[in-house]
């Protein structure tokens, strides 16, 4: 009477597109942009490269749009061309390092909804410095077996030295979707002062050039937290290690921060012998040490070394270059983490000069760097600053304040896999508001000097 | 320097779980008891059986909850047993029809997240009414090839006619889970009146008997409207038929409300000859034909068979076991339709009584039956209600007033997997105002009549 079956992952998110922000064609075209920049961004920013992206839109009839987005990144090695683009849940960003990407899937959606609109494959062309040759590829996804078709391949000698350019033709409602794209490069080049950003649109073309050729440093690749830590994640590192390793130098090098002195400690504070080995380790052995790892207080605060916040100056170069305020400050927290996995907070205040008036402050989000536009009402960030009180820093609505919150983290805890809104994870939520306050505090004293200057004017 | 892996949907969902609901011990926790019994209901009611739902939850030390979730529905077949549980991305709700499962996911992340907290295996026993036996297996997830492991096996001589017991043992927060589980499982029993749903705690047993024993017509699986039509689903369905079939059939048999004439009047509009076999067809005639079926106007609205509303009689049977309010109304709007996919929308308000009093409506949300708890203020019902002035129907703040809004479809614009939050689709908002509005002007006769009563007393 049931009719059993199972779905591929591209199967699954063919049926379920509106959950990756595929849900009509405003919105499919805004995410289909915003997957490939981000691609384009994290292949160059995290490869200390400073990025030159330019994207083209072209509308075309029948309500296809013709996007097409360059880079000078690291490119992508010709054997992995395929997958990368015909795989779901296949990349290079399942590691324990900041960037943007992290599921694996955005530029799939971006294939499969040209895919099931237009017909029209993905068109790649990518060279890495290393090689002589540039690949070009014409990509489909075979959707039942999540496996990518090949429709066309080229092999040339190289014509750029190293970079991506990426070309499909999507069903997309480009009237509507139209600012908010230019919206979201125009918060890319608040939040990446460093990046040469380049929209060619039918009638107009506008380039955000960079004002800074200082890059952020890039994260590196860490390991995992022990308050972070689960049985499966335990039982696999236990199943890879030599089984003659003892506890604690399995400890010391699985682990982020665990040294041979704070090995030991856990180790005798759970009842464990440091020295025993692992082969010797029962099933209700490994269930008691990953509970005593998540119970444990005294683990050392994880390094913030896969993090890359963009910095104070930084921040201020790319608020300034966008909103054009007579005051701007920015706050870069010290790192913070939550189940192990660490974290940063920015936050840069802008006031006066060309920020719009508004009744409460105009707030632009960005996780690991990534601009968010929608959902806002669901967003953190939003409900953090709904809840203070600004008449006690001097601020009198309808004012011209704007925010800028940034929250960088190995695991931003998004809501969903279209990355919108985040959720309200109590010790980023705590951070976000020191921050906020802080700034705002740094608001006040600059209002106060203006008022007492604008006394001493008027006497 | 990138380096390159694939993820099995079991290891992209364990490492991305709180996408998935299961964010922290609380979260996991009502979560874990919502898709077990969703399941339930599902087993049940979809197949003509009244429900009869046991849920244990007993806390044990560390943290660990063990929960138990049984029911009298259609059962498991042996063979799928251990795929059903172990194998994410498999189930029997992918087919168009009105059902609380459509992910193929829920239990498996129950199962996940029980297996990665306390190592403990999902055990379950199951029997269908047509076999003499029942069927045990304990099984855990390999996670990194996404199939079952069966740790536990055995067949007996049945016990029960027919239905599911499911046990586990996860790590939850019991104390600040509760009450959301007691609510969901109360709004549960508000929605359908015709289950007996039983809550057995360590310290208490609540019953909620059920006061109706008429269910609502089951719902019957359907075709794809020519409205939601895409390219991957034409030229699937074009390549599983005989080539030597003639275009018109091939709409009149794959899709819904398709007779004769309006497959003759399609395609003549979209300029192809009915009588066209599809081996003649060429790529580029696909194309303009799905386009077409998108664009035409002319459809017949999409069959409702596909859905199963509550209907007024019950949905205020419902309210009023569970509110008790002294005046109770309720709305069943005729189908409606987006993109192709039909949709029901029901409201039920509820006023006076025992009805608490609240500043603003108190808002109980369903979709497909499923009470939504979180994430109201993402939610569109939530949205519509607000913006209502309700001074216009007589009702003055703070006031006892509760309003039931369930959405029926083959296709909940959820926001996420975890079906929290409903997206604001402009067909669906329009028909929740138009239900909330006649439900309210229900209400301000009532009021006024009221207000009359009262008058004519104080003479
Ligand atoms: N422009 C590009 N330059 C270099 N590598 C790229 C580029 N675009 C895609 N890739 C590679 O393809 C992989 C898959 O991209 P995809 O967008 O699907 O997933 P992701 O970026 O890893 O994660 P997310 O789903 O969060 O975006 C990336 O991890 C990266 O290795
Ligand atoms: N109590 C039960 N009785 C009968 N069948 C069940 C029961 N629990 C699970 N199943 C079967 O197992 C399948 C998988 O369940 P699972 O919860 O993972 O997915 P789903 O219910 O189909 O969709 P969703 O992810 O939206 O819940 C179901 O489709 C159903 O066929
Ligand atoms: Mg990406
Ligand atoms: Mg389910």
């Amino acid at each position: 009477r049931e009719k059993f079956r199972g779905l591929s992952p591209a199967e699954f998110f063919y049926k379920n597109r509106e959950i990756a922000g595929f849900s009509n064609p405003v919105r499919a075209l805004y995410q289909t942009i915003r997957e490939l920049v981000e691609n384009a961004l994290d292949a160059t920013e995290t490869h200390g490269i400073l990025p030159e992206i330019k994207v083209n839109i072209k509308p075309l009839e029948n309500d296809h749009v013709f996007v097409r987005v360059e880079d000078n990144g690291i490119g992508i090695p010709p054997t992995e061309i395929p997958i990368v683009f015909g795989r779901v849940f296949y990349g290079s960003k399942y590691q324990l390092r900041q960037t943007r990407g992290v599921f694996g899937l955005g530029v799939k959606m971006a294939v499969l909804y040209a895919q099931i609109t237009t017909g029209k494959p993905l068109k790649v062309v990518s060279t890495q410095n290393k090689s002589k040759y540039e690949y070009e590829f014409e990509i489909q996804i075979d959707i039942a077996h999540n496996m990518p078709i090949i429709k066309n391949m080229a092999i040339r000698e190289k014509t750029f030295p190293h970079g991506t350019i990426v070309e499909l033709i999507t069903e997309g409602n480009w009237t509507l979707a139209r600012r908010k794209i230019e919206s979201y490069l125009e918060r890319t080049a608040m939040i990446a002062p460093y990046a040469t950003i380049v929209l060619e649109e039918l009638d107009s073309k506008k380039e955000y050039r960079r004002v800074s050729k200082v890059l952020p440093p890039p994260p590196e690749t860490g390991k995992y937290h022990p308050k972070g830590a689960d049985l499966e994640l335990v039982k696999n590192m236990i199943r890879r290690s030599k089984k003659s390793l003892t506890l604690m130098k399995f400890l010391m090098e699985n682990f982020d921060g665990v040294g041979k002195k704070t090995a030991e400690n856990f180790l005798t504070w759970a009842g464990f012998d440091p020295e025993t080995k692992l082969s010797k380790l029962t099933l209700q052995d490994i269930e008691i040490l990953v509970r005593k790892m998540k119970e444990y207080e005294k683990w050392r605060r994880p390094k913030p070394i896969t993090l890359s916040p963009v910095g104070e100056s930084l921040l201020k170069q790319g608020v300034k270059r966008i909103l054009n305020p007579s005051y701007v400050t920015a706050v870069t927290r010290p790192p913070s983490s939550f189940g192990g996995n660490p974290f940063i907070v920015e936050v840069a205040l802008a006031y006066g000069g060309n920020v719009p008036q508004s009744d409460t402050p105009t707030l632009y989000r960005f996780a690991n760097r990534i601009p968010l536009l929608y959902d806002e009402g669901a967003d953190v960030s939003r409900k953090v600053i709904s809840s203070i009180d600004w008449s006690i820093y001097k601020v009198k609505f309808p004012a011209p304040l704007a925010i800028v919150t940034h929250i960088c983290s190995t695991k931003i805890p998004f809501k969903g896999v279209g990355k919108e809104a985040i959720a309200e994870v109590p010790e980023v939520e705590k951070e976000l508001e020191i921050a906020i306050r802080e700034a705002a505090r740094r608001l006040r004293r600059h209002l106060s000097k203006l008022e007492k200057l604008y006394e001493v004017k008027r006497r």
